[in-house]
């Protein structure tokens, strides 16, 4: 009648989850079935404190689940850019991708979050890298109409022409 | 008394699969 630590970090239950972890601090990296941690929960629910825990806590943030899912495509899926943030300070891979071929800046774009695109971008995020689908970030900007999305991608390459005229 | 459980939302979809007007 419990509920289990990925609930709790889901949950943001900070306390329970302190509480939690008296068990056993290397309990912070275990994984589900489906091999998600309590930080993968946490970024996906937006839970910022959570995700600041367990990485003081020392949780991985490298660890992906079954299907190569990451915490940092999980927080992109939702725009959560201040745990993407957080996440990239420890020294995650911005281009990773999951099964599908999907890296968060494509998750980010395909949601319509406009501050995570241009975080992952300035971050060094691939734009050539496309789902196994065959879109692209900018693809799905514009066949979405996402027009602030697809503006910040442009942006983002002619920063990057700018910058090669030296 | 049963506790609340949220459910990990599925990863969306990467194929808009478009088809001609």
């Amino acid at each position: 009648d419990t509920l289990s630590i990925h609930q709790l970090a889901a949950q943001g239950d900070l306390n329970q989850l302190m509480k939690y972890l008296q068990q056993g601090d290397f309990l912070i990296d275990l994984q589900d079935e489906w091999g998600f941690t309590p930080l993968m929960w946490a970024a996906a629910f937006g839970e910022i404190a959570v995700v600041k825990y367990a990485l003081e806590k020392g949780a991985d943030p490298h660890i992906l689940g079954k299907e190569r899912e990451s915490a940092l495509a999980l927080a992109s899926v939702r725009g959560y850019t201040d745990i993407i943030v957080l996440l990239l300070d420890h020294g995650v891979d911005v281009n990773i991708y999951d099964w599908n071929g999907g890296t968060p800046l494509l998750y980010a774009a395909r949601g319509n979050h406009v501050k995570c695109v241009e975080t992952l971008l300035a971050k060094g995020a691939d734009l050539t890298m496309e789902a196994d689908s065959g879109y692209s970030p900018m693809d799905l900007a514009v066949a979405l109409g996402f027009k602030r999305v697809q503006q910040a991608i442009e942006n983002h390459v002619l920063k990057l022409l700018q910058s090669n005229r030296v | 008394r049963r506790k609340t459980v949220v459910n990990m939302p599925p990863l969306p979809s990467l194929d808009l699969k478009l088809s001609d007007p």
